[in-house]
């Protein structure tokens, strides 16, 4: 499977709808400090059904949602969709027949969230259940954090250990 | 199950020597579980050996050695199990030039089995990768992305330049 | 003493916010006691809002974002009682082209007060200063120290060279 | 006061005699990964009286001499001497008269350390008593180490009122 594009409404400092649109081999993304790129990384595991608030570097699941800036009002809803591609075969269960993988979530400022896979609601598990049929959900390297590679240093062996049970 | 945990861990530990003997063309790394006798709740020590230097625990590394070794590491895991696609933050931040040109040569091999998504400052990483997008906060607090290129100013210096539309 | 603990307090507080602003060309930031009620023990939290974002505790800003405001914390304590010469290993690291900018704009007022020595890998902070030497490691496992410049090699890299003898 | 110079011999990776020799304003110090830059730094700790083996990246203090390589054999001793200048007034005691003072530490794999004050044998404490009386005693802010800024922003709030306590 690869990834196709992921589009952000509201999720952190994306206030107006963005799409991340991705090709084979390396894509890159620049830009200055705090201009929004781990962002991205956060919006991807956020819609992969990431549950810590830490992970997200958040205090609070509610964080996720775009809070304002001088010149907006915070938003309501924060929404990330993640389009994969060439799954066919590689999933059990309901979805094994699509050919293309549209994943959303959604959290409203009320506190309720919404899962879909296809526009057809579903809930967290089925999205978790997904990745790891896909041998996505390998979440220990699949997605390095900035970061992540100072804790692997800074660790204590059991620690690592931990971490390294995570990776394979 | 004790099986399955040391199978994968000796394979990690084969592919992370070859890994690191690439990266630092030479000398020698290993993994060290502290008891033997437990393996299934030992911790485990990185050990490490740049050419020409000394074997020793990798907190003992220079900066750069360090993250070299620890990526080392975590692209010998995604080797053994690769995922369709691997996103990596900032994760060349520590290393020069050289080590930077070892290093994306590696990731251009593992490209073969997957996708990549790298965020970097870096313009040797840039220049490498298929795909270019620039994120940018015009409007304070609200970020925006746009396609990039990266074009030579002449005056020593790459910059990144808004793609046209 | 407390009094003597406040009175240095204050006056880092009062540093850290101009340095902060100074840095980010705007936003504000402040040192926070967690327990007013007992300030010679109580943890010190460090608080930051870049311009147009919400402020927040240092750990949820973005790398670059949280490595220039600790570099403000410390070149405030600096100014406030500043040493004759101070050591700075690759602070610049995370920082983006403008943020390094910043910085060595601020990191050569200091020089009124005190001489600096600073590693780095960073081209424009190495355009900056005053004296360039290069560690050199030719015979593995030994350092070799030589006096460097800096050229341009024409294809939109700077380049460290060897300095005439 | 400032720092004239400073020299090494058998201190970590440097083998073979060296001199930094600074000047007023910025001295940068680049080279490639692992080459020995931090090394740098850990000899003006360590000249200036570090006694903490974590803060020089070693396990033991015999650990700062230079331990051998493919090619060349462990030493037996290590070496620094920092020269600074321009210290006349700053200095109480009996160095208060020198106008430039060379601090010197070594030490010999057998275990034994000496300390000298322009080639005057003293005691460890003599060069911390020196350091404070010219202000570069604040270790907090003086010596930034590499991955010090990380730790800072990593630190419990107790653990960061110690760093600040330290530097202020
Ligand atoms: N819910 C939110 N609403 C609005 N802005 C947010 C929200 N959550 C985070 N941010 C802002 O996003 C910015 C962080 O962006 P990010 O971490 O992606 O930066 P970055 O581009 O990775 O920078 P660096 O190069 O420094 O790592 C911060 O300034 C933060 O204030
Ligand atoms: N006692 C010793 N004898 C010989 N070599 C040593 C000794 N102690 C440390 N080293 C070596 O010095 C090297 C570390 O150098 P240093 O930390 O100064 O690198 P650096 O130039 O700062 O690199 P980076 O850019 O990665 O931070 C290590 O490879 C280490 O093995
Ligand atoms: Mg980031
Ligand atoms: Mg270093």
């Amino acid at each position: 499977m690869y990834l196709k594009k992921l589009e952000m409404l509201g999720f952190k400092s994306f206030a107006e709808s963005m799409v991340v649109t991705f090709q084979p081999g390396i894509t890159a993304i620049v830009g200055p400090n705090g201009c929004g790129k781990s962002n991205i990384v956060d919006a991807i595991l956020w819609v992969l059904g990431e549950q810590s608030t830490k992970s997200l570097r958040s205090d609070r699941m509610e964080d996720v949602i775009f809070n304002g800036s001088e010149t907006r009002r915070p938003l309501n809803l924060s929404e990330a969709i993640l389009t994969v591609g060439d799954v066919s075969g590689e999933i059990a269960g309901q979805f094994g027949d699509f050919e293309e993988i549209a994943i959303s979530r959604r959290l409203f400022r009320t506190g309720e969230s919404e899962y879909l896979i296809n526009k057809i609601p579903c809930r967290l598990k089925d999205i978790r259940d997904l990745l790891i049929d896909t041998g996505a959900g390998h979440k220990g390297h699949t997605i390095i954090e900035q970061g992540k590679v100072d804790q692997l240093l800074n660790a204590s062996p059991l620690e690592r250990r931990e971490l390294i049970e995570e990776t394979a | 199950t004790k099986e399955m945990f040391l199978s994968t861990y000796t394979a990690l530990r084969e592919k992370f020597k070859q890994v690191f003997r690439e990266f630092f063309e030479g000398g020698q790394a290993d993994l060290v579980l502290l008891d033997e006798n437990n393996a299934l709740e030992s911790g485990i020590e990185i050990v490490a050996q740049p050419p020409g230097k000394r074997l020793k625990s990798i907190t003992l590394l220079s900066g750069g050695e360090k993250a070299l070794t620890a990526i080392a590491l975590l692209f010998s895991s995604f080797l053994i199990h690769p995922s369709p696609f691997c996103v990596l933050d900032e994760i060349d931040a520590p290393l020069d030039e050289e080590n930077i040109r070892r290093f994306l040569k590696v990731l251009r091999r593992m490209t073969d089995h997957s996708q990549f998504l790298i965020i970097t400052h870096n313009k040797r990483t840039m220049e490498h990768a298929d795909l270019l997008y620039g994120v940018t906060m015009e409007e304070a607090g609200v970020s925006k992305l746009v396609s990039v290129k990266l074009e030579s100013n002449g005056n020593g210096h790459t910059a990144v330049k808004p793609a046209a539309i």
